[in-house]
Parts: structure tokens; sequence; C-alpha cells
């Protein structure tokens, strides 16, 4: 998955990990 | 498991590869059952949705339930709820810095 950012926010409120891809041109 | 937040917003109508979203979800249904808690797809444009109707179809039933697209602002009040505001980034309406 070639996207602009991809982030790793750690942890969500009930402790699950939260994956944050922002697509752009170059998505998927 | 991890929750997926999918941002849609810069997308443009010629990068949408249909196929390519397909094997993708069906390599992780497959490979990591399970591992998925929910995935937010955010800022889906017009024309990302007949796509999507399209790569649905492939989908397990189990992962389908899992998807939610946030277009309402009650479904945006919901999202952020969810996912807690001291770790939603402020350009998605929480609290927390965007850090890679």
């Amino acid at each position: 998955l070639k996207a602009k950012k991809i982030y790793l926010q750690v942890p969500s409120k009930n402790g699950q990990p939260v994956l944050i891809i922002q697509a752009n041109k170059h998505f998927p | 498991k991890l929750i997926g937040i999918l941002d849609l917003a810069n997308i443009g109508y010629r990068n949408i590869d249909a196929r390519a979203l397909i094997t993708g979800f069906q390599f992780l249904q497959a490979y990591y059952p399970e591992r998925l808690a929910k995935f937010y797809i955010l800022s889906m444009p017009w024309f990302f949705v007949s796509a999507w109707k399209m790569i649905s179809l492939f989908l397990e039933k189990a992962t389908l339930e899992k998807v939610v697209i946030v277009s309402s602002q009650d479904e945006r009040k919901t999202f952020i709820k969810e996912i807690g505001e001291e770790t939603l980034p402020e350009e998605y309406g929480g609290r927390a810095k965007l850090i890679a």
C-alpha cells in the first residue's frame, strides 16, 4: 500500500492501536 | 486488534484501483482474520462510492460488518467518541498530534 502517510496512534480509548492511512495520488 | 482509519480526502478519480483494494482486503482477511476491530473510512468522495460497492461484493460479511463509512455528523460524533479524543488527531476532531 503506497499511501502518502501511514500513522500508528497507540493506544485508543480502549487500548487498541489505531492505524491511520491517508490516501493520496499514490493510493493504493 | 487494531482500528483502521482510511482518509480518502486527497484521493483522485485516477487513483482508484479496485482490484488492488480487493486483493489487499482479501489478503488481510485470509491471513490476519480477527485482527481488525473496526475500519473507518473518512471523506469518501462520490466517485469512490461505486468502486466501494464493487469492492464490498468481494469481502466477507464479517469484514464488512466492521467497516464504517463516516459521512453524517452523527456518524462523525460516534467515530470520535469510539476512538477517544485523546488518541484521535486534531484534524479528525480529537486532541492528539499526528506523529508518524
